[in-house]
């Protein structure tokens, strides 16, 4: 079974370590400050604790680092211990290394040691929210390729009354609906073409991003 | 046209302005640090860009903030003046707040002061790292509701060599497959009951999250 390491117990680290705490696999959390390490065992977002210097090869090797398959770097700030424990990560034998960034040059200097993934929390939310802010009939979107996509929004007012197949959409559109509903909490998957759709109900399409916009916007 | 105001310029707001700007809407970037100012207009990710202290209402009503109908409030560290300003922003009208949170206390007090919706980058792709960690096979995921996804995954081996009608996916599994695909930039969508899955191909399907598992993990 899967087990993970994680090295750096700030915020981001310690989502990390209780999500897949939480999802019953084993977690390994690291940090060189002991105050963190007693609090993560404390708090119960991992099976076990060490205080170690993630630069230290010699530490990461006595501690069973290396045996592990994936390696999570949530060390943001401090640019040379990140750099350094990534590196040494590779080095050490463990195949997948993901590290937390903090500016764009970090992120350079990341995949150069080796890290086979690369996360910038502050830049990659802050785009994912402004796409989202920009989208509002959108609540949700799953893009399947650069130019089709699912997405979760609310019946059109026209549409409001009628039933799926007195809507027309798949000829008018070329949309399929996949589910309605009233919330998020029950979905009607595949629903019946003679559900008449409401006002304010929630449907989940697919089609093109073009044929979306149109649904969406007119 | 949507107008959006960005209230303080660390990665998470420039961020957010960049792609905005990106696409082509309407930026008002704020920040009291004349450095960060200068630089959002050197960069050009914002039309305006104004220095003043948002825990000022004076300073934002004078800056035509509250014409605004979109704010994101970017300070992720100063407690009092993240607070503050959100504070601001809700009695001076603005009907959207976005706020961005650094800790779990962070959010309750946003919430207490109105933001009507609150991001936790650190927290959030934390948790969204390791879900994506545990789910290898599982390339990206769509919640429907809490039972229900659309999840992009690689065709499992059994099924390679066989058709998509032959595959009897449907039948065994309850899961429809809604593309196929060599790459994510040429997904077939609705496919032919013929096509003939092979090994290392993308499908998206959709099905219950148990089925999805059965499917994905024997
Ligand atoms: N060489 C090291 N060995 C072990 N732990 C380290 C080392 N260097 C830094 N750390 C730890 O990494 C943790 C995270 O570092 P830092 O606070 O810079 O990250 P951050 O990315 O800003 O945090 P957040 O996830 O809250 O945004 C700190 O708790 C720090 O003690
Ligand atoms: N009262 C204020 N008025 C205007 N700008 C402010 C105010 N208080 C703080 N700021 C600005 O907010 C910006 C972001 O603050 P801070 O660096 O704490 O956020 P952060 O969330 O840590 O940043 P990042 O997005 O990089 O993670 C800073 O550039 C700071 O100058």
């Amino acid at each position: 079974n899967q087990q993970f390491v994680v090295i750096g117990l700030g915020r981001f680290g310690r989502a990390v370590c209780s999500t897949l705490h939480g999802l019953r696999y084993e977690v390994l959390a690291i940090d060189r400050d002991e105050k963190l390490v007693d609090r993560a065992i404390a708090d119960r977002v991992a099976d076990h604790a060490v205080r170690l210097d993630s630069t230290e090869p010699s530490a990461l090797k006595e501690a069973g680092v290396f045996e592990f398959d994936t390696a999570i770097v949530a060390i943001g700030n401090y640019l040379a211990e990140s750099i350094v424990t990534t590196l040494n990560l590779k080095e050490g034998g463990v195949s997948q290394v993901v590290a937390k960034a903090s500016s764009a040059t970090h992120v350079k200097l990341l995949k150069k040691v080796g890290a086979d993934r690369v996360v910038f929390p502050e830049r990659e939310m802050g785009c994912e929210l402004a796409r989202s802010l920009t989208r509002p009939r959108i609540l949700d979107r799953f893009e399947l390729d650069p130019e089709h996509s699912i997405v979760e929004t609310i019946v059109p007012e026209r549409f409001a009354g009628k039933t799926l197949v007195g809507s027309n959409i798949r000829q008018q559109y070329r949309i399929s609906v996949l589910a309605v509903g009233d919330d998020e909490t029950k979905f009607d998957i595949n629903p019946d073409p003679l559900h008449q759709l409401h006002a304010g109900e929630l449907m989940v399409i697919l089609g093109s991003n073009e044929d979306i916009d149109r649904f969406t916007n007119c």
